[in-house]
């Protein structure tokens, strides 16, 4: 989850 | 019934490009003194306008992948292995949507554009040359859009990808899948798609290629320049 921060943001970020 | 609702629905909020925007604007292509601006780019720069485009394309893949129904219960290791696994060949589907098969272009940076245009870009020419053929094989096939829906659901809840904690929930959601698809195209009367989709392995080739020129791209030059890249593409594909 580390390496992949955005990808993990994006996923967290609601349904927009 | 309700799945296949799912996955239209969330196709169609996440759509980058409307499918009647694109076929109004087939013929829309860019000048011999367009192309030549383009062709005049460093090879950088090129690479740089690239992966900024791709990068948008993926963040709508992501939003699509958010919405479907059974997506985010998956744990966040797979969901985040899909989508680094599957992210790009979705890319490469949608491709065949805003690719004009009678004269060789795609929708780039407001117009259609042919391979010729990507010139710049270096040794990755041969790489433009099998996207445009496959986007070229998947045209023929004429998808709808609920068709397209689906294959790029399919393409991502894949429970073969390595490194899944929770492959046996990934094909639970992949057969759902599967029964929405069949049913859909018994209704279209097209069960016939299915034999002539391409295989799995063309896709993932292509990805493959896609990293292998970024690898050779960044042997070439010093290591900042990948700076001015996208970091969730850098993230991807670095």
């Amino acid at each position: 989850q580390e390496k992949h921060r955005i990808l993990h943001k994006l996923l967290q970020n609601g349904n927009s | 019934e309700q799945l296949t609702q799912n996955v239209l629905k969330s196709y169609h909020e996440t759509c980058q490009l409307r499918a009647e925007d694109l076929q109004r604007r087939r013929w829309d292509t860019f000048s011999r003194e367009e192309i030549c601006a383009y062709q005049k780019k460093s090879m950088e720069e090129m690479w740089q306008r690239c992966a900024g485009r791709i990068t948008e394309a993926i963040q709508h893949v992501v939003e699509f992948a958010k919405r479907l129904h059974g997506f985010m219960e998956l744990c966040q290791n797979d969901q985040i292995v899909l989508l680094k696994a599957g992210a790009m060949e979705v890319v490469l589907v949608h491709m065949c949507r805003a690719f004009n098969a009678d004269n060789r272009t795609v929708f780039f940076e407001g117009k259609y554009a042919s391979a010729e245009l990507f010139r710049s870009l270096g040794r990755a020419e041969d790489l433009i040359g099998s996207i445009f053929d496959f986007a070229q094989s998947l045209c023929a096939l004429q998808c709808s859009e609920p068709e397209v829906a689906f294959l790029s659901a399919l393409v991502l809840v894949n429970a073969s990808r390595p490194w899944l904690q929770e492959p046996v929930k990934v094909s639970r959601l992949r057969r759902r899948l599967e029964l929405g698809f069949q049913l859909l195209l018994r209704r279209t009367r097209r069960e016939g798609l299915l034999d002539r989709l391409p295989p799995q392995g063309r896709l993932r080739a292509l990805c493959s290629q896609h990293v292998e020129q970024l690898q050779a791209l960044r042997r070439r030059h010093p290591p900042a320049l990948l700076d001015a890249f996208p970091p969730l593409y850098r993230e991807l594909f670095a």
